[in-house]
């Protein structure tokens, strides 16, 4: 099973 | 004081209708380079990033750096009361809570302003790092959004293939599966009709087809479409806007558990 990811996990805050 | 023109009031009406799904409350930033805006859907899976660049505009003032807090649904609902060959102008005060979008007739025996309140909206703005990415394609826009909507009848999502053969959507769901390549096609008369895909190395990447959905609400802004993909990264889905900058959308990829 593939699980949806998040924008969040890939780019930082900044 | 801040004041953008834009002849083709058209422009702005598609800008709206291809963010106003995803994204509900968004700031408008404006500076003396242009105005820019960057939001993230609400469950975090998508954002969307747009750049209008102000020599672009008609006319562009912008006195001091603005962040415009505005309801993109409020705002499309606005700009349909223009009409498409209106040149509109959004005006707003450095230190008042409203902006006011005038619509002008071609023929301008007819003016409309409308004044909106802004609001104030805490957005977290993510910083996206420069990337090469494994795989580029180059399509016509509208060849995208049929492949994105003839998958979405069979099943949620679509993996993403890019190889030497071509690209590869395909995607299975409870009536069956579907595949639909599409190859390097450089010979056709007209450059926005072409193909092209750029690859360093192959990669295959799952997507929720629904997000893919929204993101073709661009299609009216652009003849093609740029989708670049990388094995450890958001897909990037660009539609350049003539002239004047274009809407990105990043699409978080769905991954093995």
């Amino acid at each position: 099973v593939r699980q949806q990811s998040q924008i969040t996990s890939f780019f930082s805050l900044g | 004081m801040l004041e953008l023109r834009l002849l083709q009031g058209g422009l702005l009406k598609k800008v709206l209708e291809a963010m106003r799904e995803l994204v509900t409350d968004a700031n408008f930033d404006c500076s003396r380079s242009g105005c820019s805006l960057q939001a993230m859907d609400s469950s975090h899976v998508a954002l969307v990033a747009l750049l209008l660049r102000s020599d672009g505009f008609d006319h562009f003032r912008c006195d001091r750096n603005r962040s415009m807090g505005m309801n993109l649904n409020h705002v499309a609902k606005l700009l349909r009361c223009a009409g498409n060959d209106d040149i509109v102008t959004l005006k707003a005060d450095d230190d008042g809570d409203t902006v006011t979008f005038m619509f002008e007739s071609p023929k301008q025996d007819k003016i409309a302003d409308f004044e909106m309140k802004l609001m104030d909206i805490q957005s977290e703005h993510l910083g996206i790092p420069e990337a090469e990415y494994q795989a580029i394609v180059k399509m016509p826009s509208q060849e995208f959004a049929r492949i994105c909507r003839d998958l979405s009848t069979i099943g949620d999502t679509v993996v993403i293939s890019v190889t030497k053969e071509g690209v590869k959507f395909s995607t299975k769901g409870d009536i069956g599966s579907a595949n639909i390549v599409c190859r390097q096609n450089t010979t056709v008369d007209k450059p926005e009709e072409s193909t092209v895909i750029e690859m360093k190395d192959p990669v295959s990447l799952t997507f929720a087809l629904r997000y893919l959905i929204s993101f073709t609400k661009a299609t009216p802004l652009s003849n093609t479409v740029t989708v670049s993909m990388s094995s450890d990264l958001p897909m990037v889905v660009e539609y350049k806007i003539a002239d004047m900058g274009y809407i990105r959308y990043y699409l978080a990829p769905k991954i093995d558990e």
